[in-house]
């Protein structure tokens, strides 16, 4: 039900169902038929097959955010991880960690959700499986504070990478959001720079609000990357389309499953294949 | 917002006496848009629409109401009929304890709202007891029976070494001890695609044979709300649907997908991550909130 002049009815909609339930929304999906409108002849807008590879090939270039490798380069490397609650930061800290030991890194985890029931006993687990040391508070402590004193303690036993774990909140919810905005400070005073980054996580099962939070988390924060986890599931994660496009930052890793080998790279040909299928 | 945009496109509905197909064409895609971008499922949106269009073809222009609300009532109409009624809360039937269940994806909030369930229950005169049969998630337990401490509830001691429907039999022997009514079992999260973990909650079900499965759904949740819910409704025949997360600004399309799929009353709403946070389910608040 988009006007289009020359895309046959059948395979607009064929077009429009796979974008739609697939989570890419309204929007993006009527960006991506304008753009095959703009640009495909009508004998190509005709043949389903050639608009689907256009198509792929578009989604591919929207996804495929053009900025270097997480580079490691500062020590401690501070990673902070933000999300709305449940979706998967805690862990994805935990395969976060052990990847980045598998690579011969030394990682501390810091545990800054002092909020929720057995948080820091959850990524404590976590630190145990893979011999990382945890740094954690009071329940109900300031998060920051819990945070300055993990890459405090980085600092003195010289270690490369420090991922700090935060409590799930609602991007609505504004004073926690400001607590989100001190902790970024605290890190950046503790060390000059820091944080190197800031993953949001979100949940390939979540639809259009992804969008608000991708956008209220990197107006406060300044994100500089997006972990899209569970993708193991059904969900197509479709909506990250439109936020890549729009916010262009890259997503760094998919999460596949509760194991903590079940951490991906992005891969954007997965991706765009995966949504077809 | 939906109304502003179907004012302008029904004022043309004014000075003809009656609502017709193709008079209503471009308010019907004003509705469609918006339940989509209310992450309301694609499907579930047609027949929606059709289901409006039906309703409102041949209708009189009433002289009381001008075109445009009588099309916008019609359409919040459907939706509320289409939500089910205000919720009354749990069934509670059978010999106590009876049990409840609590299912979902992973990280919707089941663990959170079984306490919140159980604070409801003791503020209704019941006396609920907590189980969390989740031996996979790193301190489960540990949160569950924290949860439990919160609300003052008594919980389990859950053995993360045994089997999961033997801790449940083992809960629901425990509370009958204490004076129990209510058993609330909090389950661990999984895909409605992984056979395993859906035949444990079938076996589950077959050993508690439980008063109520709530399927607990996040309110966020896009396109495959339908595909999750039936699948858990296929499986267990759930009896009602907790919808988390509902504090945000999400617009809650899951909600109708949810309903749509699987016939079942929503009975809750979690509104917040404290134990208080958690209201009956009203239709017309959610209708309003997903048409935007
Ligand atoms: N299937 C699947 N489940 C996942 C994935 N990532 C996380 N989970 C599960 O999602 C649930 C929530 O994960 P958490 O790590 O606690 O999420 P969180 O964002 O830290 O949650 P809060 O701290 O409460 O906001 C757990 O059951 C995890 O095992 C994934 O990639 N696939
Ligand atoms: N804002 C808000 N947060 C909620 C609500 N319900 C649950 N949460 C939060 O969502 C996150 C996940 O909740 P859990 O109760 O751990 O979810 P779960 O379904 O038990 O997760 P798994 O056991 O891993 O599948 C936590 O951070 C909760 O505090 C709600 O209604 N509103
Ligand atoms: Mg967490
Ligand atoms: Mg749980």
């Amino acid at each position: 039900f988009f006007s289009s002049k020359s895309l046959t009815k059948e395979n607009m909609d064929a077009i429009e169902e796979v974008l739609f339930t697939s989570d890419v929304g309204v929007k993006t999906s009527q960006r991506l038929l304008d753009f095959l409108n703009e640009n495909l002849s009508n004998k190509e807008l005709e043949d389903a097959g050639k608009m689907r590879d256009a198509l792929k090939q578009r989604i591919k270039e929207m996804v495929k955010v053009d900025v270097p490798p997480v580079a490691f380069d500062k020590k401690p490397y501070i990673i902070m991880i933000v999300g709305v609650n449940g979706v998967g930061k805690t862990t994805t800290i935990g395969k976060l960690g052990a990847k980045y030991r598998a690579l011969g890194k030394t990682v501390l985890f810091a545990a800054g959700d002092t909020f929720r029931a057995a948080a820091s006993e959850q990524i404590e687990v976590w630190g145990e499986r893979a011999g990382i040391q945890v740094v954690s508070g009071q329940e109900g402590s300031d998060p920051a504070a819990v945070i300055y004193d993990a890459i405090s303690a980085a600092k003195a036993k010289d270690i490369d990478i420090v991922i700090a774990d935060t409590a799930g909140r609602l991007h609505t919810k504004l004073p926690l959001m400001e607590e989100l905005k001190k902790v970024k400070r605290v890190c950046n005073k503790a060390v000059e720079g820091s944080p190197h980054e800031i993953f949001l996580v979100l949940d390939a099962n979540t639809g259009q609000n992804a969008i608000s939070q991708a956008k209220e988390f990197n107006d406060a924060l300044g994100i500089t990357g997006i972990i899209l986890t569970k993708l193991d599931g059904t969900a197509k994660g479709g909506v990250i389309i439109g936020i890549c496009d729009e916010l262009k930052k890259p997503v760094r890793y998919i999460g596949i499953g509760e194991s903590v080998e079940d951490l991906r790279d992005f891969d954007p040909d997965e991706f765009v294949n995966a949504l077809f299928e | 917002n939906l109304t502003e945009k179907l004012s302008g496109v029904v004022k043309r509905l004014r000075g003809e006496g009656k609502i017709t197909e193709s008079n209503i064409q471009e308010a019907i895609k004003e509705v469609k848009l918006s339940l989509l971008e209310a992450d309301v499922n694609f499907n579930v949106v047609k027949n929606f629409v059709d289901a409006v269009t039906r309703r409102a073809l041949g209708t009189e222009v009433l002289g009381s109401l001008t075109p445009d609300q009588q099309f916008i009532k019609i359409v919040h109409d459907e939706l509320i009929n289409m939500m089910g009624k205000d919720s009354t809360g749990v069934e509670l039937s059978g010999k106590p304890p009876v049990a409840i269940m609590m299912v979902g994806l992973q990280g919707s909030g089941k663990t959170t709202s079984a306490g919140k369930l159980a604070r409801y229950l003791q503020i209704n005169k019941r006396k609920p007891y907590l189980v969390s049969c989740d031996i996979y998630r790193p301190a489960a337990i540990e949160q569950l029976k924290k949860v439990a401490l919160t609300v003052g509830v008594p919980a389990f001691d859950t053995n993360p070494q045994d089997k999961p429907v033997d801790i449940c039999r083992a809960a629901i022997g425990q509370a009958l001890v204490k004076g129990c009514d209510v058993v609330i079992i909090d389950t661990a999260g999984r895909l409605h695609i992984d056979e395993e973990l859906m035949k444990e909650l079938e076996e589950i079900k077959a050993a508690v044979n439980p008063s109520e499965i709530l399927f607990v759904a996040d309110a966020m949740t896009g396109q495959e709300a339908v595909n999750v819910a039936s699948t858990f409704n296929q499986r267990l025949d759930i009896t009602g649907v907790v919808l988390t997360k509902m504090d945000g600004d999400a617009r809650g399309g899951a909600a109708l997908s949810v309903r749509a799929a699987t016939g079942k009353p929503i009975k809750f709403v979690g509104v917040g991550e404290k134990m208080d946070g958690f209201e009956l389910f009203h239709p017309d608040r959610i209708a309003s909130r997903i048409l935007g």
